[in-house]
């Protein structure tokens, strides 16, 4: 890099010049607040009005996390451990706010499963995965317990606190999500013969993503000066 | 792209128009947006006496005044900005996450004395 270019992206808070692999799309969140904030500019700018917490970068972290395939109870649909990594976030930053989105390929309310009700938990992972090893040890009170009839496109939860947790490296140990049919073999026999999988719905599961904002004070002077 | 194109064809101090192009510095392949953005800096002369349109400090009235009487020992004041906007940059960082960072003091919007 040029001195030039070294130092234009120290102002701009970046240690090296990215060079990122893949492309991946961006998320429709961060497109439609920048867009807002190109005219006019915000007054603060160091606040994210749509979340209404302070922060002057917001990041979407990819799930690193890999499917855990038991198969037992039946009535688990999914279990799944959630992984992100934390090392984007700089010294310095400060973690104002962190939101898991779980997200569906559709709305989904599958007909055989008329009235089913989902259970989804999200539990602390105590252990990072070995290799091969299929047990996931996990801090069995959930942090997030919730029931839904309908799948939604999307769900989200505030992980502000566990997240500020995973700043430390050896505290990162990621989630395990579970999503089972609630108190029911997920099998069961259809009027017809046959079995009603009444996991189908959640066959529309996509991907997560942990939506993050951070404020660096270092760039926030003006907020500094105003308070 | 560094092209002198005054808004109004003056040499008073008031910002001139300077356009980024990010792919000009080659970071193309890591912003997603925008390409680029018009930055302007401040130019222009800081005269005695000061109007009040050029934005000027009590000190710079004084340092006027005094450049107009030795003008070999005091120089004029510096044309500097005086009001800057932030702008937003959507990026891929390292982790191919994607980045939307805020920077204030990016855009000079108006200059003065």
């Amino acid at each position: 890099l040029s001195p030039q270019e070294s130092m234009l992206l120290k102002s701009l808070g970046l240690a090296t010049k990215p060079s990122p692999r893949s492309l991946a799309p961006v998320p429709p969140v961060l497109w439609r607040i920048f867009q807002k904030r190109a005219v006019p500019p915000p007054e603060d700018s160091c606040r994210v009005e749509e979340f209404n917490v302070p922060g002057n970068i917001i990041r979407v972290l990819a799930d690193q996390g890999r499917f855990i395939h038991r198969g037992e109870p039946r009535s688990l649909c999914l279990e799944k451990r959630l992984y992100f990594n934390f090392s984007a976030l700089e010294e310095g930053e400060q973690l104002t706010m962190a939101q898991l989105e779980i997200k569906f390929s559709h709305n989904a309310y599958h007909a055989s499963s008329a009235g089913q009700v989902f259970e989804l938990n999200l539990y602390r992972a105590l252990q990072m995965p070995l290799r091969g090893m299929s047990s996931h040890m996990y801090n069995h009170r959930p942090l997030v317990a919730q029931s839904f009839a309908r799948v939604h496109k999307s769900l989200l939860f505030n992980l502000t606190e566990v997240a500020k947790d995973w700043r430390a490296p050896s505290r990162n140990l990621g989630l395990i999500l579970e999503i089972a049919v609630d108190g029911v073999d997920g099998m069961l026999a259809s009027p017809a013969g046959g079995l009603w999988n009444l996991c189908s719905s959640i066959d529309a599961f996509v991907d997560a993503s942990l939506l993050v904002v951070s404020l660096n004070p270092q760039q926030c002077k003006a907020t500094r000066k105003k308070r | 792209n560094s092209y002198y194109t005054p808004i109004t064809p003056s040499n008073l101090c008031k910002p001139r128009r300077l356009y980024i192009s990010f792919s000009d510095v080659g970071w193309e392949n890591w912003i997603i947006a925008p390409q680029g953005y018009m930055a302007n800096y401040c130019l222009g002369e800081c005269p005695f006496p000061l109007t009040a349109e050029l934005n000027s400090t009590n000190h710079a009235i004084l340092q006027t005044m005094v450049h107009s009487l030795d003008p070999e020992g005091t120089p004029q004041p510096c044309c500097v900005p005086v009001r800057l906007s932030p702008i937003s940059i959507l990026y891929y960082d390292n982790n191919d996450n994607v980045v939307l960072r805020h920077y204030e003091d990016m855009v000079v919007d108006e200059c003065g004395c």
